[in-house]
């Protein structure tokens, strides 16, 4: 809006002053000698002179930029024989890889070399004006918006600063977080016609590098499992209903690759981070959550879960906590967090057993009844508080010791009075916490048995068993705390597994079951 | 049932990490040396 | 039990987008830099040339068992990737050295006649990039300082 009167043209000019210094030998490899007789050239212009104007300047580059590579795919459209996509790419760049360069010198010189805030800044300053002409034109252009132009000057202008220079490396954190809110502004919920390069951009691999490895202390650990909660987030309602548009196939499937790499890569992130992401993934997207859950620190060696005779309560990491980082309490009332306390204490209030149902549930909507967060929630703090409760006592996780307390009450209650749906979503809050070998996959292990033991209903016996092997049926990877957990169901004789009726419901069902009981014997 | 997720192009028993090679999650084929940007010495820039 | 959920108005919209953009999805060569000498063109080929890199090609031993020239090919016409720096690594390792004034790798013919702190000086393979050959070059001075 109201541009001062030339700006416009003094833009287009420099701009092109400046791809024409960027190709020329002349400007030394990373541009540097040019860059100097360019920041006069600005100066000449005013475009230096205050902080509107630079921003008015960056924005109508990126105009520029965005309008020539529409331009150049128009023209490729039309005659595609003369501009191939490797052509139409290559003229696009020579702009684009300009403009991008210009952007890093000016990041790395502005203010002195020690002075890391205006630095840090401008970078954000020009990440948000390129953000607000992507989203302008993804609101405009809607279905005809590209995504090539902007997915080109993020990666690059990533790219450049992560070179390995000191001015850079002392600034690298900063940078990833800029990066990282720009990426999380631009989720796919909200700008869902940049999905696909919004996924490129976080599987890019010197992103990952720089925020999984790279950067002390996993301080980009929480920054990463945001964007991955928000890709979660796009993805769930049509996960949900299971059939998948091709594109959301392709996306879906990206994604995979993504959670492939990270598992076999960076195992400990998925395991750390795996509460927040159980909490968006659809219950019912059963081979993805089993691939998070699936991880273990890359140091543990996993028992056989097929050993004849394992004693997991024998295991040395049986009786460590899992590190869970995400604060998963944060999403309870505070006044239903403080009866839940007081009943775990003193199994008073007496009401908030019976009143338990009733805040879990949102609506009487068929599929839509509970908070499915409040109820993983829910699960993990009552599951982690009877674990220390037990080793306050002197013991540890068994089926002895996890019995007759306020918390398996609690369990028990939920196991009972929940319908079909909320039970559902019950037992798999448990079953999300069967992973590699620690005290909490021990607990809930010993938990679901125990629930399938004293069930009062052959109905939640088997919707117990239908949990667990909706889980083992997909595709790997399985869970060693699932494994672990089912084995010990059909062979120990105390669960009376093979009496029931809904084992032999169906023949392949009985198939299934006997094949399974044959790996473990 | 799921994807069978070892034919996703992804050589899931490497002992080396996968995501220095990792191309993009819509290709199957990983990188190969010429197609990774690497910061070698200014001096090697001889174009 | 969970059963589908219908979609709603965002969720349609999303995927209307998501739709029109998988119709130009992100190129490989989008996220790297140009290649000004060995741009992207995928073309077909027949099935039966290898349509996958060969195994460990990307490891040292694999350039260390490419001949010289092609070393030198990879050195200058990939530039700035893995493949020139694995290039390097693999000419140096063969006693090849990079003088970085003239942008060019010698080797030692023979027992150079002088060495200096400064330089040493005698006969000398070198790789001429631009007449694309070996040549030899006698009483050649390289300066140390000119050494990579």
């Amino acid at each position: 809006y109201d541009d001062p009167p030339g700006l416009n043209e003094k833009t287009e000019y420099l701009l092109r002053e400046w791809v024409n210094i960027y190709h020329s030998p002349t400007s030394g490899r990373d541009s540097t000698r040019g860059f100097s007789t360019f920041v006069q050239q600005m100066h000449q212009q005013g475009i230096l002179r205050t902080d509107d104007l630079i921003t008015r300047f960056f924005r109508l580059c990126t105009e520029l930029c965005v309008d020539l590579t529409y331009r150049l795919l128009q023209e490729s459209n039309i005659s595609p024989s003369l501009l191939n996509p490797t052509l139409v790419r290559a003229k696009c760049f020579h702009t684009l890889d300009a403009f991008v360069r210009l952007i890093t010198l000016l990041v790395k010189h502005s203010g002195d070399a020690a002075n890391s805030v205006t630095k840090i800044n401008l970078l954000n300053k020009v990440l948000g004006i390129v953000v607000g002409v992507l989203q302008q034109d993804h609101d405009q252009r809607q279905t005809e918006f590209h995504q090539m132009p902007y997915h080109r000057i993020f990666i690059m202008l990533f790219y450049e600063l992560n070179a390995p220079e000191h001015v850079l490396e002392s600034i690298n954190f900063q940078t990833l977080t800029a990066f990282t809110n720009t990426y999380h502004i631009l989720r796919p919920t909200k700008v869902p016609g940049f999905s696909f390069a919004w996924l490129e951009l976080i599987s890019y691999r010197s992103f990952i590098s720089r925020m999984l490895l790279q950067t002390p202390q996993q301080k980009g650990w929480p920054m990463y499992a945001q964007l991955l909660i928000d890709l979660f987030k796009f993805l769930g309602p049509f996960l949900r209903n299971v059939e998948l548009t091709k594109p959301m196939q392709v996306l879906y499937r990206g994604t995979l690759r993504l959670l492939l790499v990270l598992l076999h890569d960076f195992p400990e992130f998925l395991c750390d981070y795996h509460y927040g992401f159980c909490d968006v993934i659809p219950a019912n997207c059963i081979q993805l959550r089993n691939l998070i859950l699936s991880a273990f620190p890359r140091n543990m060696r996993l028992p056989d879960p097929f050993t004849p005779n394992l004693k997991v309560d024998m295991l040395q990491e049986i009786n460590s906590a899992p590190r869970i980082l995400t604060n998963f309490v944060a999403v309870m009332p505070a006044n239903f967090r403080k009866d839940l306390d007081s009943y775990l204490k003193t199994r008073a209030p007496v009401t908030f057993l019976s009143d338990l149902r009733g805040n879990l549930q949102l609506s009487n909507e068929p599929g839509m009844k509970y908070n499915v967060a409040l109820i993983n929630s829910l699960v993990l703090y009552v599951g982690t508080q009877a674990i220390q409760y037990i080793y306050s006592k002197g013991g540890t996780p068994s089926m002895s010791t996890i019995t007759h307390s306020s918390h398996m009450d609690i369990f028990q209650n939920l196991s009972v009075d929940l319908d079909t749906e909320g039970r559902y979503l019950f037992l798999n809050a448990i079953a999300n916490q069967l992973r590699y070998p620690n005290s909490h996959t021990h607990y809930f292990s010993c938990t679901l048995l125990y629930l399938f033991a004293e069930a009062n209903q052959e109905a939640i016996q088997e919707q117990i068993t239908r949990v667990l092997l909706e889980r083992l049926i997909v595709n790997r990877p399985h869970p060693w705390g699932l494994l672990i957990t089912f084995i010990e169901l059909i062979k120990n004789p105390n669960f009376k597994f093979w009496n029931h009726e809904f084992v032999h419901c169906a023949p392949e069902i009985s198939k299934l079951f006997e094949s399974v009981a044959r790996s473990c014997m | 049932l799921g994807n069978d997720l070892t034919t996703l192009g992804l050589n899931l028993n490497s002992p080396d990490n996968l995501y220095h090679k990792f191309q993009s999650p819509f290709s199957k084929q990983p990188c190969r040396p010429q197609d990774i940007d690497f910061f070698v010495p200014s001096e090697y820039l001889t174009n | 039990p969970l059963g589908p959920v219908p979609l709603n108005k965002d969720n349609m919209y999303q995927q209307a987008m998501l739709e029109a953009s998988w119709r130009h999805m992100p190129h490989p060569s989008d996220s790297e830099r140009l290649r000004h000498y060995l741009p992207r063109n995928p073309c077909p080929t027949p099935a039966y040339y290898h349509q996958t890199p060969l195994p460990h090609h990307d490891s040292i031993d694999f350039y260390l068992r490419l001949s010289t020239e092609t070393l030198f090919f990879i050195f200058y016409y990939m530039e700035a990737t893995k493949a020139q720096y694995m290039a390097a690594k693999a000419l140096k390792k063969q006693s090849w050295r990079f003088h970085t004034k003239y942008m060019m790798w010698f080797q030692r013919h023979e027992e150079p006649k002088t060495i200096t702190d400064e330089y040493e000086q005698g006969t000398y393979i070198y790789f001429d990039y631009e007449k694309w050959g070996q040549r030899k070059k006698e009483g050649f001075t390289f300066e140390y300082r000119y050494l990579e």
